[in-house]
């Protein structure tokens, strides 16, 4: 699902920005 | 409940003084309304013999921001008289780059004389309503700008929640795309589109307790981050 692997990939965006 | 206001239009300021406008004095402001950008300006007479045949002209300009039709002045203007009048802006007009990037220059006619004036335009009044970026749009360009190309702000002394900020943002064209939680701190990404087809990318992090936000901005065109910062401090502190 294209919606799911978006959500994901806001996530590990967001996880990557507070532990760079 | 009661914190989220429509599109901020800050209050009107005296553009031109009477000392310099042979008794004309105009203040005004921009606003947007429906898609369409207006310059609403208020015309005071503070001279001793009434006004009539008034008319504007902008000077190139960043944005290409140009009178969308003739200045409508309710007239004659009586001495100690005073009139409102909105006129609408389209972006057709030549592009020149300002310094700064916002500033408008102005030329009114009278039947006294013609007078200059500079203001500047707030950013905001100039983000489009179709400036919510696709989801994997974003993701794909926020990789894609380089490090280089971003730039960090504080926020100082905000006091509202995320969804209190991303409503407010939100209400002035600023869009949010996607909130995350890390640890407690709220994570917005947002996105805005400039009239002249200019995206700015954000982020912006809200940590619990702490009143200042960092905000980050991305674009390919890094000359209007500084301009979309002061956006973010005026809309967040009004």
């Amino acid at each position: 699902d294209g919606d799911v692997d978006l959500d994901d990939s806001f996530s590990r965006l967001a996880e990557s920005r507070t532990h760079p | 409940i009661g914190n989220v206001t429509p599109f901020y239009t800050p209050a009107k300021q005296v553009w031109l003084p009477a000392a310099r406008g042979k008794g004309l004095e105009i203040s005004g402001t921009f606003t947007r309304r429906n898609g369409q950008i207006y310059m609403e300006m208020t015309f005071s007479n503070k001279a001793m013999q009434a006004m009539t045949s008034f008319a504007i002209q902008f000077n190139k300009n960043s944005f290409g921001l140009s009178p969308a039709q003739s200045l409508q002045v309710q007239g004659p203007l009586q001495p100690n008289g005073s009139v409102d009048s909105s006129l609408p802006i389209n972006t057709k007009g030549p592009v020149q780059k300002m310094e700064p990037l916002t500033n408008l220059q102005v030329a009114i006619k009278n039947n006294v004389d013609v007078f200059y004036f500079s203001c500047l335009v707030p950013l905001h009044v100039l983000c489009m309503e179709d400036g919510m970026m696709d989801k994997r749009v974003f993701l794909a360009t926020w990789k894609d700008i380089p490090a280089q190309n971003e730039v960090q702000y504080t926020i100082e002394n905000v006091n509202y929640t995320a969804d209190q900020v991303s409503s407010k943002l939100q209400n002035n064209n600023i869009f949010t795309i996607a909130k995350r939680n890390v640890e407690g701190q709220d994570m917005l990404y947002q996105s805005l589109k400039l009239t002249n087809g200019i995206w700015v990318l954000a982020e912006l992090k809200i940590q619990p307790g702490n009143i200042n936000l960092i905000l980050s901005l991305k674009s390919r065109a890094m000359e209007v981050a500084s301009g979309v910062h002061q956006t973010f401090e005026l809309i967040l502190h009004n």
